[in-house]
């Protein structure tokens, strides 16, 4: 049998709104140690890794290792039924074909319960190598979602380029170009609205802005992004979960041609 | 123009 239950239920909420627009479909796997999702867009261009571990939950069995295949926008229209202060349980019998979310009002007096049929998913998972990467960029995530959505609308890419002076965003197109520097923050009062740079190569990378914009969906799961890039490898833009895990993005840089 | 790198070039494949 498992089953997770999750007292902040909104947080279930959030993810599937940062996961449902770039995957259609994917296989939450669930052992002792929590929810583990992996799973590309379909362009193969990106990629998404979920973690929701099982001390984050404020109750987690898991009798057996189970991989539950679903379709990311049922499961999203099921958890928009649920209340933003409601209490989300997840559960499935062993082997089952099906998973069941039961949703408690705070005062226990509404308790719903939807089932929804699994699918056979052989999604392939890839191996993500351990990097250490030459720039990583801390900073609001509402900062990196406006400057995604303000970029996007000049050019279908974005060059970040970090130095130590500080990171600066860039996109050209049709209607002219458009550049946003952010310099780190020197007195670092409040950790949630700083810019903190650690660098130690510049990097500079081009991006697909389409994919920038479809990340930024998790803004709401944390306070703050990170940015963490390398020459020629994949973008990764982390969303720390608090005290349960976190939702991180990679995504394939584009090269001149 | 700018080509777009698919992620299995990075990623050990299944």
């Amino acid at each position: 049998m498992f089953e997770a239950r999750l007292l902040r239920g909104s947080i279930l909420k959030k993810v599937l709104e940062a996961i449902k627009d770039l995957l259609t479909q994917a296989t939450f796997d669930c052992d002792d140690s929590g929810i583990q999702l992996q799973a590309m867009d379909n362009s193969h261009v990106s990629l998404v890794s979920l973690q929701l571990r099982a001390d984050g939950f404020d109750k987690y069995r898991c009798d057996r290792n189970i991989s539950m295949g679903m379709n990311l926008n049922s499961v999203a229209k099921i958890l928009k039924c649920a209340g933003d202060k409601d209490t989300v349980t997840m559960k499935a019998q062993d082997n089952a074909d099906t998973v069941t979310f039961v949703f408690e009002s705070p005062n226990q007096e509404k308790v719903s319960d939807y089932e929804m049929k699994l699918m056979n998913l052989d999604l392939e998972h890839l191996g993500i190598p351990e990097t250490e990467y030459s720039c990583t960029i801390r900073m609001p995530s509402a900062e990196f979602a406006r400057i995604c959505r303000d970029l996007s609308q000049f050019g279908d890419s974005m060059v970040i380029a970090c130095t130590k002076e500080g990171v600066k965003f860039s996109a050209t197109g049709e209607i002219g170009s458009a550049n946003i520097k952010l310099a780190q923050t020197a007195s670092v009062d409040k950790e949630e609205e700083a810019v903190i740079i650690e660098m130690d190569e510049p990097v500079t990378l081009t991006f697909a802005c389409q994919y920038l914009n479809y990340f930024t969906k998790a803004t709401s799961l944390s306070p703050q992004v990170q940015l963490s890039m390398s020459a020629d490898v994949p973008l990764v833009v982390e969303y720390r979960i608090q005290d349960i895990g976190h939702i991180r993005y990679y995504l394939a840089p584009k090269i001149e041609d | 123009d700018e080509i777009q790198e698919a992620l299995q070039i990075f990623f050990t494949g299944p």
